[in-house]
């Protein structure tokens, strides 16, 4: 099982149509300051349910949606798809390759896919959790996050454990 | 839920005192339980000493010796509960040569279970990679996108 | 006391905004008072736009950006109130190439008042240097220290 | 007025007699992670009189005494003096070269120095308080303070500018 696919429109700095193809192994994503390559694990998390804005350093959906520019106008949507390889059957569901995906209006609207049709945010969260890809806190690793993970109190700490369980 | 706090803390203790050694070249740390009598509420502390060094408090570590910590916690609790795939997202910015160097090895190792997609300045970390992704920001505030593939051949998104 | 807060805000503020556009190569930023009508508690916020982007919070920019803003702050609130020296522990550290460059430039310009001893990894600004300490851990846990200076001249100690 | 000199004796990893000598500009502090370069800024700090052992990364007087080691002994004691060139006469005090020095011991008693005599740690902060070395914060940014700065809630950063008012 693994990510083969991550397709953005309008989210946060990509605002054109942008296609990631992954391998399995090691993908690196390298580029200057302020280029959007953590706006990529945003989208992630953002994709996988997230529904924290401060995780994706946003404060509501709008955030999510390119804001524009003085030489672009801003948008009225973001969309989001990640393609898995699901011959694993990593994901109780019986396909072979699943998409996820998330769009979002200014309207503060969500609205949530699997394999192309709209489903409930839980039923990506259920999905999701019987995978193990859940709670799971690990899945993007943020900046900060690993030396934040010593800064916590143990009973904080305790949290990294049980959310990967 | 509390049964599973125990299983993932007992593989993950194991795997940091491993992956902590590897990561350091040396030196020894482990997990443990603040209240070991109550599972369902027991915190979780870190001893950790680098090689040719004392046994002192976290705080004392240098910020490299940190975010290598921190890297053996995080590798100890995916090798406990693996993910299909895992996001780093600059984790070895504050490593210095030799230090990367190892944790190039590590998520070598782990990348023939885990696929990984890594946000890095590092060198030694880009010449892990199979397919490499560069970022730039265009003039109207839009990401573009470059791939690159580990035969050389570059294309343009 | 108060007073002087306001002093120092006036001179920074107007500093902060110089030093944020030659950091930065272009785009505005700002400090703002939350409560101007009382000078004795106000609290100071900061508004930022790097280049060819649309003004947002500040959560929202990249890790490097915060780390150039708040030099820029940090320098701007040192040119209100001087210091005769200053220590730097690798604030560049999550700073680009081109950014560097223009830490570096405003380094050199500042370090013509103030003395500057900065701990970094980073080629361009050591390039920047008169003088580098070079340190190492030896056997015995025990720091060892190496200098060189600018002609050249190493002098072991 | 500048730093000429810091000499260390048993600070943190500085057990053996450490001698740096600093010209005007820019001097640059390289090296391997643990090594012991934030300890130089933890030593700078703790010389102008810092009483607070969590800025220091520490609990104790004693995290600051050269520990030991399995190859080496711990020791009892660390020293650390500051020589400042004072001929602009930054510091109110009628030398054109001022050293502030300070000692510890493994009982928790510190001593402090000026100009190689004993005085009260009261002293050593009149002295840099009226050339403005006092309270300024600004002394030494450390690794994540620059962030740090940016996160801080409105009022608190307000303590930025009265701190080197
Ligand atoms: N909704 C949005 N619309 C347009 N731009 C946005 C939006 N949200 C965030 N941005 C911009 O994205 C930029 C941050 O991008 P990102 O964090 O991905 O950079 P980065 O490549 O990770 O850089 P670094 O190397 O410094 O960490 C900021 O400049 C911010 O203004
Ligand atoms: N009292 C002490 N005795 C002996 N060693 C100590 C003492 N206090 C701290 N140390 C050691 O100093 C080391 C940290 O040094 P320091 O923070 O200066 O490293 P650094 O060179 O800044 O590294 P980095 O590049 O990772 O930031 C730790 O390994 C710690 O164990
Ligand atoms: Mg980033
Ligand atoms: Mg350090």
């Amino acid at each position: 099982m693994y990510l083969k696919r991550l397709e953005l429109r309008g989210f946060k700095t990509f605002a054109t149509y942008t296609d990631f193809l992954f391998d399995e192994g090691i993908t690196a994503i390298v580029g200057p300051n302020g280029s959007g390559k953590s706006n990529i694990a945003d989208a992630v998390r953002w994709v996988l349910g997230e529904q924290s804005y401060s995780v994706l350093r946003g404060k509501r959906t709008e955030d999510m949606i390119f804001a524009g520019t003085r030489r672009r106008p801003q948008m009225g949507m973001v969309e989001a798809i990640m393609t898995f390889d699901n011959t694993s059957h990593w994901l109780p569901i019986d396909f072979s390759e699943v998409t996820i995906g998330r769009r979002a209006y200014r309207s503060g609207e969500n609205r949530y896919l699997i394999n192309g049709s709209r489903v409930r945010l839980r039923d990506v969260v259920e999905l999701l959790g019987k995978a193990g890809l859940g709670h799971h806190g690990l899945v993007t690793i943020g900046q900060g996050v690993a030396d934040a993970a010593l800064s916590l109190r143990p009973d904080e700490r305790r949290v990294l454990f049980e959310e990967a369980a | 839920m509390k049964e599973e706090f125990q299983s993932v803390f007992v593989i993950a203790a194991q795997e940091f005192s491993r992956y902590f050694e590897t990561l350091f070249g040396g030196g020894q740390a482990r997990l443990t339980l603040t209240d070991p009598d109550h599972p369902a509420t027991t915190g979780v502390d870190i001893i950790a000493r680098p090689p040719g060094k004392r046994q002192q408090s976290l705080a004392l570590l240098s910020g490299g010796e940190r975010a290598l910590t921190a890297t053996a916690l995080l590798f100890a609790v995916l090798k406990a509960r693996p993910l299909p795939f895992c996001l780093l997202d600059e984790v070895d910015a504050m490593l210095d040569e030799a230090n990367v160097g190892r944790f190039r090895v590590l998520l070598e190792e782990f990348a023939k279970q885990t696929q990984f997609i890594v946000i890095t300045h590092n060198r030694q970390t880009i010449e892990a990679a199979d397919t490499i992704y560069g970022i730039s920001m265009g003039e109207q505030g839009v990401s573009n996108v470059i791939s690159l593939r580990l035969e050389g051949e570059k294309v343009s998104r």
